[in-house]
């Protein structure tokens, strides 16, 4: 365990309660995307099935629980609560992202550490990880006007992994620990957050609305 | 380095 590990992890934790503050507290959510949602549902579960069969963890397993029991809470929100569910923005979350879910298994299929049921669905779950946010720019774009949380959200979204990437550096050096699905899967997660950063800090510094091209 | 398969992180 080492800093940047325990401050990503923070802050993982921190832009799911954004999320769900948002979602309770507006009654809405509108501007995020069911289906970057359910992806985080399938990341997680297909990620910590190990709950069962590994020792568990004082640290580990509290946050494996809340991360599927809150993924899930949220989608549960999006999907059958009777408020919640009418400001689902259902005709701009168009991306297609079962096409994600398919070529992640296939790579799961032929790139694992060890080639056993657990393992494949933790690359699965790494690879689609990397990917999930997609539909969720992509929903971002559309918006006229992203509300504070919603950005928040999504920016704290993209710090932990970037904080991992972090965490991965110090313990090369300091562990001589070498993992190159995670590190090559986290390094195209966070690209793909870069020209959110930009605006977001654009727009954060000149104080004003954020908005996407 | 070694390519460990437990994973210790979350």
């Amino acid at each position: 365990m080492n800093a940047f590990r325990l401050l990503a992890d923070l802050t993982h934790l921190l832009s799911i309660i954004i999320l769900l503050v948002k979602i309770r507290t507006t009654k809405s959510c509108a501007g995020i995307s069911l289906k970057t949602q359910d992806l985080y549902v399938l990341v997680f579960i297909s990620r910590y099935l190990d709950l069962f069969t590994r020792p568990l963890s004082l640290y580990n397993t509290p946050f494996k629980l809340v991360f599927l029991a809150t993924s899930i809470t949220i989608v549960y929100y999006m999907r059958y609560h009777k408020v919640v569910k009418q400001t689902y923005n259902k005709d701009s979350d168009t991306f297609k992202h079962y096409f994600l879910i398919l070529p992640c298994a296939v790579l799961a299929f032929f790139i694992n550490p060890k080639f056993t049921f657990i393992e494949v669905l933790w690359s699965f779950s790494i690879y689609l990880e990397a990917v999930a946010i997609l539909p969720q720019l992509v929903l971002l774009q559309s918006s006229s006007n992203i509300d504070n949380l919603t950005g928040n959200y999504v920016f704290m979204l993209g710090a932990y992994r970037a904080l991992y990437l972090l965490n991965w550096i110090y313990r090369f050096f300091a562990e001589d620990v070498v993992r190159w699905i995670p590190w090559i899967a986290g390094l195209v997660q966070t690209a793909l957050y870069a020209d959110f950063f930009y605006y977001y800090i654009k727009s954060w510094r000149n104080n004003e609305r954020l908005k996407l091209p | 380095a070694d390519q460990e398969a437990t994973h210790d992180e979350l």
